[in-house]
């Protein structure tokens, strides 16, 4: 989907 | 050896429903405080976040952390098998590759035992930090249900758009434009009818449909949603689970739209 940003690219990895 | 035995048995199975669509697999991280679970969709657009603390349960044992990594098709087939009458108990031996599911109907009479096979997840976890939201909005979750559902006839997305007088759903499409406001209720009868917007900056965010209709899944756990949200963040979908914990969802916003 355009324009979709990812939910990783929010919060980082533990 | 774990144990958590649940009275109110349909609680897990509306926690169910609530992710089933989401995620295909999840773990199910279980310690002495309770039973947690993280997990992101295959598009890695949202997060599911379930903690279920143990006081809410009737009885719960976790003599050592355990990690289940579960199908949820399979889990769910199983939890179809229940009654909502019935207690549920989820029960596994430390370092077992199963977990048994027991059904007990209310009066005894009936008592069911599934053994379903776990899997190893090689889950990334996501650390979520604490954060002061600009706008965090109550409202009846079957109200939030009806606007999502509403407006995914109009397109893929929905702004959703917090001030001071209140929130505004939007849609845009081929077939036209939809917007459905929300004043902040003066009063009200029952508290899970209110519409509370608590803003400290307003906020205008982009959000896909197909995300948000599947969060509404979460509808039947609690009268009430909360939204929470700030510029260029993920929303925050959270439902209580009555005096149990809660299920909060993350979704990545739409940007450039």
């Amino acid at each position: 989907m355009a324009g979709q940003s990812k939910i990783s690219s929010f919060f980082s990895s533990k | 050896m774990f144990e958590a035995r649940l009275v109110q048995g349909a609680l897990l199975k509306k926690v169910m429903e609530a992710i089933k669509e989401l995620l295909n697999e999840a773990s199910f991280d279980c310690a002495h405080s309770g039973i947690l679970l993280q997990a992101m969709d295959n598009s890695h657009v949202s997060l599911v976040s379930l903690n279920l603390r143990r006081e809410g349960f009737d009885k719960y044992r976790c003599d050592r952390n355990l990690v289940m990594g579960m199908n949820l098709s399979s889990m769910s087939k199983i939890l179809k098998c229940a009654s909502n009458d019935d207690i549920i108990t989820m029960k596994a031996q430390d370092n077992a590759d199963t977990v048994t599911f027991v059904f007990e109907s209310p009066k005894q009479e009936k008592i069911s035992d599934y053994e379903m096979k776990l899997t190893n997840l090689d889950q990334d976890h996501l650390g979520i930090p604490e954060t002061e939201y600009s706008c965090v909005i109550k409202l009846p979750s079957a109200e939030f249900a009806r606007i999502c559902r509403d407006l995914s006839q109009f397109g893929e997305s929905i702004v959703i758009s917090c001030t001071k007088e209140g929130v505004k759903f939007s849609a845009a499409g081929d077939i036209g434009t939809a917007n459905i406001k929300l004043a902040q209720t003066a009063t009200v009868d029952k508290e899970e009818d209110a519409v509370m917007v608590d803003m400290q900056e307003p906020v205008t965010l982009t959000f896909a449909c197909k995300y948000l209709n599947m969060f509404t899944k979460a509808t039947p756990l609690s009268p009430q949603v909360c939204l929470s949200m700030s510029p260029d963040v993920p929303l925050v979908v959270e439902y209580k689970i009555e005096d149990i914990g809660h299920i909060r969802y993350y979704l990545a916003p739409r940007i450039g739209d």
